[in-house]
């Protein structure tokens, strides 16, 4: 069996799972850099007491997104894949083996830095959201296609910096609705804070 | 065999065709977004009389970057992978075949975004360039060492826009370095032209 279908099997299996304990999961993915650690450090500062959120992150290298979410209220735990480039469902179910997930109503699972690879591993992941950030290139979800149509959710990213960077928003804005027609976009700043109480809803309304 | 022991098989062979025909072969890395085709928009008009060069683009969907790169003077040639993360030898061997390689002294290969596939794939180039852009975070080298590990040089991109964005120049460069340590680093902005000479001295450099 190919490891797309054994990893296709484990998934279906977390999500019976996830599903039968009222756990909502999410699967962030994006480009490295797109700021996926950037609205995670704002967003369990701000939900600290709305929502109960564990975070499990996921990076080649280093501990340095782990240790930037620390310290917030939410249990944080840091997969390295070494070279491996996407989560896959054994790497989240090791994790998940390291934390109490009982007390919690959702996990937010940051994927590897990536385009491309993390849009064929099924994670059993309620909701996938999918950053791309205004600095990238407003024709980068035509270019990277499939991670975008299977998105529940398009994030635009660092729209303070939308107006520096000369970036046309209203093709960006086209482009994803083209690949992605049915998924809810919104288009915030972690820095700024301008867009967030529109995340913080839809994180709400999964986890209701 | 595995497939990354077959790849490097073709590649090795590549690497001693291009040696014995004198053509040197460019193969630039990065995540989606930071820069390459921008920076090969300028060099392929810049250089236009001053350097013989012709371009392979690899990307999931579409030839708009080839379509960017058009009507500079060089041969281009789109490669689209459907789904594949990264460039292969025989994927670079295919779209030789659709080029007139005699008459140019460089071939550039602007690989699929992606700051870790293509890290694994040899591709029998000569030198192999890994582009950072300002606005994706100062610690995108530690996370992501492999494929800066095997770069002979680093170029940091969009520099023009560094100060817009509160970028920390001395942490990137010091996290460059540290994986990096023999590669050499360029700095530039393909939209203001600054360090762009450094760029084409080092190009001409490995052409003569
Ligand atoms: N101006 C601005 N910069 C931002 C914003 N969000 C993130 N950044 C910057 O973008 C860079 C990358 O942010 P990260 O949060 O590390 O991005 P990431 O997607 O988690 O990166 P990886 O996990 O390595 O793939 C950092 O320099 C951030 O400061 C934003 O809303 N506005
Ligand atoms: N300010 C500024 N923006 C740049 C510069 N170079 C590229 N950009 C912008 O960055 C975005 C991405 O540029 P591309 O050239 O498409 O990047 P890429 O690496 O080829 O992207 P992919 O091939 O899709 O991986 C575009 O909106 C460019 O206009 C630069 O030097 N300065
Ligand atoms: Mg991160
Ligand atoms: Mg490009
Ligand atoms: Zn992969
Ligand atoms: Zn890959």
């Amino acid at each position: 069996e190919s490891v797309l279908g054994r990893n296709a099997e484990l998934a279906a299996l977390h999500r019976k799972r996830f599903q039968e304990s009222g756990l909502r999961v999410l699967n962030i993915v994006s480009s490295p850099g797109s700021g996926k650690t950037a609205l995670l450090e704002r967003t369990l500062t701000d939900l600290r007491d709305r929502l109960r959120i564990g975070v499990i992150v996921g990076d080649l290298q280093t501990d340095n997104d782990a240790r930037r979410l620390q310290g917030k209220g939410a249990p944080v735990v840091q997969v390295t894949t070494g070279g491996y480039c996407h989560l896959d469902a054994g790497m989240v179910a090791r994790a998940m083996e390291a934390m109490d997930l009982r007390p919690l109503q959702m996990l937010i699972i940051e994927n590897v830095g990536n385009l491309v690879c993390p849009a064929s591993y099924d994670l059993g992941e309620t909701a996938r959201v999918v950053l791309v950030s205004v600095t990238e290139g407003e024709d980068k979800p035509l270019k990277y296609p499939v991670i975008f149509e299977r998105a529940d959710a398009a994030v635009i990213t660092k729209i303070d910096i939308a107006e520096a960077v000369g970036a046309d928003m209203e093709a960006l804005r086209r482009n994803i609705q083209q690949v992605a027609p049915r998924a809810l976009l919104l288009e915030l700043s972690s820095r700024s804070g301008q867009g967030m109480e529109a995340w913080y809803r839809y994180l709400e309304g999964l986890a209701a």
